[in-house]
């Protein structure tokens, strides 16, 4: 009777000490996973638990993503999970996905899980169309995905059609020319072939130096209004602020490099632009709703914070990463020359 | 066989040459 007791007071004492979970469900470019998360939890606890998952260390370009009535917004890491607009029916769902970008994928991107992950969202935002790609340029891209996916071109394995369910061109591109799909396997298999040799992780980097060079790459659009009420795009990236014209995303009207601007603002829906340079006009635009212009400041004071760091000598941590990255690398190019 | 030298920009410029030929009148 006694050991009843006790049993059952210990089990009590048991469950009572148990927190309050609740089930998170986390899409990455390349998978899915289930976390069990504390009702307490703010967004760092979690997002740090998905790094030390995904065994990231370049912590600085990602964030979890959600979507609240239309727009985009991002898990912020002081505020507790469910404090969020989330919607509250388990499981939770972020996606895992890079809010910034380098100025420089090959000097930044250190670690090869950070490379990929760059590589697949970046692939699929121009095979979305969300980047404009030039067709010549987007079938280089697609020879060097294929590398990356098949290694090296073998004749013997790789025959006419292995492409065929593959999605490697932007239906734009497609469209805008009279060719077969066997006709654009052929163009693509005879760059492919071209990069006998290169590992996956050197097939993905080429593929991001060739994506940087593309006007939208890493461009955060925001359609604004100036004080005359003319539509505009706001386009917040690595290097500052530019202004676009609606009907063209490529070329900026005017661009606010981070090291000239002094200052950014907002109060209620109206955002300031202050640059350093007191003879340039201060720069007023309102964006369509107060939570886009929580996400653009969010986005600027980032993209800011990493332009600067940038500029200073990296971290121990960094330049302790970068050793091993090197170190790792010279071990893959000893065991691929024995072999 | 090392891999073949490749230069970016010949690069893109030999792949728009070949799919040109090929380019709807409206495109």
């Amino acid at each position: 009777m006694a050991g009843a007791i006790a049993s059952r007071m210990s089990f009590t004492s048991l469950k009572r000490k148990q927190p309050k979970t609740f089930t998170v469900r986390i899409i990455t470019m390349d998978a899915e996973m289930e976390f069990n998360c504390e009702v307490k939890w703010k967004g760092k606890d979690l997002f740090d638990l998905v790094c030390r998952t995904l065994g990231l260390r370049e912590t600085w370009f990602f964030g979890l993503q959600y979507t609240v009535k239309d727009s985009v917004a991002w898990l912020k890491m002081d505020k507790k999970v469910l404090d969020h607009d989330v919607p509250k029916d388990e499981p939770v769902t972020f996606h895992f996905l890079a809010k910034f970008y380098p100025e420089n994928v090959e000097e930044e991107l250190v670690q090869d899980i950070t490379q990929h992950l760059f590589f697949l969202q970046v692939k699929k935002q121009i095979l979305d169309e969300k980047i404009y790609c030039p067709p010549e340029a987007s079938v280089l891209l697609a020879s060097y995905a294929v590398q990356a996916k098949y290694g090296d071109y073998d004749p013997s394995v790789h025959k006419r059609g292995f492409l065929a369910e593959e999605e490697l061109l932007p239906k734009r591109v497609i469209n805008l020319y009279q060719m077969t799909p066997e006709m654009w396997e052929e163009r693509i298999t005879a760059w492919y072939a071209e990069h006998r040799g290169r590992m996956r992780d050197e097939a993905e980097m080429e593929y991001l130096k060739i994506a940087q060079d593309t006007e939208m790459y890493g461009v955060n659009y925001f359609l604004i209004r100036n004080k005359k009420g003319t539509e505009l795009l706001l386009g917040v990236d690595a290097l500052g602020l530019h202004i676009y014209d609606p009907e063209n995303k490529l070329t900026p009207k005017t661009s606010f490099p981070w090291n000239e601007i002094r200052n950014i603002s907002y109060s209620d829906k109206e955002f300031t632009i202050k640059p350093l340079d007191k003879k340039i006009d201060v720069f007023k635009f309102n964006s369509s709703k107060l939570r886009v212009n929580k996400l653009i400041l969010q986005l600027c004071i980032g993209n800011h914070d990493l332009f600067m760091r940038r500029r200073k000598a990296d971290s121990l941590e960094v330049q302790q990463m970068k050793a091993q990255a090197r170190e790792e690398k010279a071990r893959k190019q000893m065991e691929r020359q024995r072999l | 066989n090392p891999p073949k030298f490749l230069t970016y920009h010949k690069a893109l410029a030999e792949i728009r040459n070949s799919l040109q030929p090929f380019a709807n009148s409206s495109g």
